[in-house]
């Protein structure tokens, strides 16, 4: 499943 | 943004400036594995591309920064600067055999079929065994300076405490990334026989040394 997350970990 | 989070990444940030620290004050970088420090620098640079296209925050940016310098800085000193002290003898973990998979794996295995999304997992997957050659290195020289243990304890330490943030996100945020908590089990699982080391002995002030 797309999991359109924003990467904000580093 | 948590607790977790926070001091893994400063735990983070301490190890590599632990290393640089070591490196660059005894002028030396024996009993360091150049080769993990050379997935680590990938791993970073496969992660951080997004560094320019999206912005998250000035704390994210500066240590995503902090972080490649660093990677760089490290590979300098130990292939340029000091190169005379590199363990190069020591220091023969087959890294092909960790980047071929990883590659694959990310390929097969990932979220989005995108450039970025695909770099990134490789970096995940990637980052969960780049200790290996270093290991492999302490384990074949049977010690590591104390300054080293303490390196290898931040950098350990940061994913474990990686694992309490997810743990924390699902609960509070209902955010959970499968790919990265795997990565990161296995990560901080590579670490267990190290910690377990460095906590019967460097702390009571006795010199990591694997037992023979």
């Amino acid at each position: 499943k797309k999991q359109t997350i924003i990467k904000d970990e580093l | 943004m948590n607790i977790f989070r926070l001091t893994g990444d400063l735990s983070h940030l301490l190890a590599i400036l632990i290393l640089l620290w070591k490196i660059w004050k005894t002028r030396s970088c024996s009993g360091i594995s150049g080769r993990s420090q050379i997935l680590f620098a990938t791993v970073y640079t496969a992660r951080y591309l997004d560094l320019f296209t999206n912005f998250v925050s000035v704390y994210n940016s500066v240590m995503k920064i902090i972080f490649i310098a660093a990677a760089f800085a490290t590979l300098y000193l130990i292939y340029v600067k000091f190169k005379a002290t590199y363990d190069r003898n020591h220091d023969t973990f087959r890294i092909e055999f960790l980047l071929a998979p990883c590659a694959l794996l990310a390929l097969i295995l990932n979220h989005e079929f995108t450039i970025l999304e695909v770099l990134w997992t490789f970096s995940i997957y990637l980052e969960s065994v780049a200790i290996l050659p270093q290991l492999f290195l302490v384990s074949k020289t049977g010690e590591a300076e104390t300054i080293t243990s303490h390196y290898l304890f931040a950098l350990g330490s940061y994913r474990a405490l990686y694992l309490l943030n997810w743990i924390y996100r699902y609960y509070f945020e209902g955010f959970f990334d499968l790919i990265a908590i795997v990565a990161g089990i296995v990560q901080t699982v590579l670490y267990c026989d190290f910690f377990y080391l460095y906590i019967t002995r460097v702390i009571k002030g006795r010199a990591l040394k694997l037992p023979a």
